[in-house]
């Protein structure tokens, strides 16, 4: 463990209490102009559950396993309070983004790049293929509203700077430990290069108190 | 292509 990934874990941890936050204050989903993708926090557990199939298998250290357990049960509880408590103000309507295509792109891309040929292999480079394009639906939401809630943007700064730190874990590693992995790496760049535009976005108009409104 | 050790990230 490094601090990089440290603190990358915690951003992890603080965009799930933003969201939590945000749906428990505003009782809701869609705020007066924030909305939150459904579909993406539905692919966001699907990406716990099948990466963390080694939860009891491969135990590394208290840290690893509490933190799956929690990411694990968090991303499930976020779609129960999209999916029933707070259903009437999810409107499907706005959360257009086709996710079956990310999901179809990244089953058959892990059954084809992989390092073993195995369930559970597969199953995780799977996860790791759909965490990197698994923020699309939310990003394309807010294209749609052109605008979203100060919250909602701190809970995808969090999220980009999470997997941000990732890579810079990942240089690290190389760098004193010569750790290869092709696969996280190239999927964390693409994971992080979606959050380009919305990064320029917040630190040019939202960190200055000005609303986040796309051109 | 050779796979790393244990998968000891999250």
């Amino acid at each position: 463990m490094n601090l990089f990934r440290l603190v990358a874990d915690l951003m992890h941890l603080v965009s799930i209490f933003i969201l939590l936050l945000k749906m428990q204050k505003t009782r809701s989903v869609a705020g007066r102009c924030s909305r939150i993708s459904f579909k993406t926090q539905a692919l966001y557990a699907t990406v716990f559950l099948t990466r963390y199939t080694d939860l009891f298998a491969n135990f590394q250290s208290l840290y690893n396993t509490t933190m799956k357990v929690f990411f694990i049960a968090s991303s499930l509880y976020i779609v129960f309070l999209m999916k029933f408590k707070f259903k009437a103000t999810n409107d499907p309507r706005l959360d257009t983004f086709k996710a079956q295509y990310v999901v179809g792109g990244a089953a058959a891309l892990a059954l084809i790049v992989n390092y073993a040929f195995t369930v559970q292999e597969v199953l995780w480079t799977f996860s790791i293929y759909l965490e990197a394009v698994a923020i699309l639906p939310q990003l394309f939401m807010l294209t749609k509203t052109g605008e979203a809630e100060v919250i909602t943007t701190h809970y995808l700064f969090a999220l980009g700077t999470y997997r941000g730190l990732y890579l810079v874990n990942w240089i690290y590693r190389y760098w004193t430990e010569y750790y290869v992995d092709w696969i996280v790496w190239i999927a964390g760049a693409v994971q992080t290069g979606l959050y380009c535009d919305f990064f320029y976005i917040y630190f040019t108009k939202v960190l200055k108190g000005a609303k986040f409104e796309l051109p | 292509s050779s796979a790393p050790a244990a998968k000891d990230e999250l």
